[in-house]
């Protein structure tokens, strides 16, 4: 799986990736 | 720590000394964010527990399209949580000492 990464203009660094399996809910 | 539907995690093992901490955010319950919420996944960010505010880390989230406005209450409290449960564990491991 891979992973997006979105920089804040502060510099922050934000690196999305799948939910963990285990923790998704039921929805 | 209350049910606010979004779940912040350590991403990362806490040694306990360190001053910035990864973190792991994700929406359990979109039913209970105010604004539109487009799923995007678990965001991992690397907070410095001294320096940075949770509220802070939230805005620039919203200001990075991850969240609408009206849930930066929401995301901020989430992360606050998460950080105060690292800084006590970390206080009680100081006071439980060798």
């Amino acid at each position: 799986s891979c992973a997006a990464q979105v920089v804040h203009s502060a510099g922050r660094r934000f690196i999305v990736s799948p939910v963990p399996e285990s923790r998704l809910r039921d929805q | 720590a209350e049910d606010t539907g979004v779940r912040v995690e350590l991403a990362e093992d806490d040694d306990g000394k360190k001053e910035a901490i990864a973190l792991k955010l994700w929406v359990e319950d979109p039913k209970k964010l105010k604004g539109k919420y487009k799923e995007s996944g678990a965001i991992e960010f690397t907070f410095e527990l001294e320096k940075e505010t949770p509220e802070g880390v939230a805005q620039e989230m919203v200001e990075s399209g991850f969240f609408h406005e009206s849930d930066a209450k929401i995301v901020g409290k989430s992360i606050r949580d998460r950080v105060a449960l690292i800084k006590w564990r970390r206080e009680r491991s100081v006071l439980a000492g060798p």
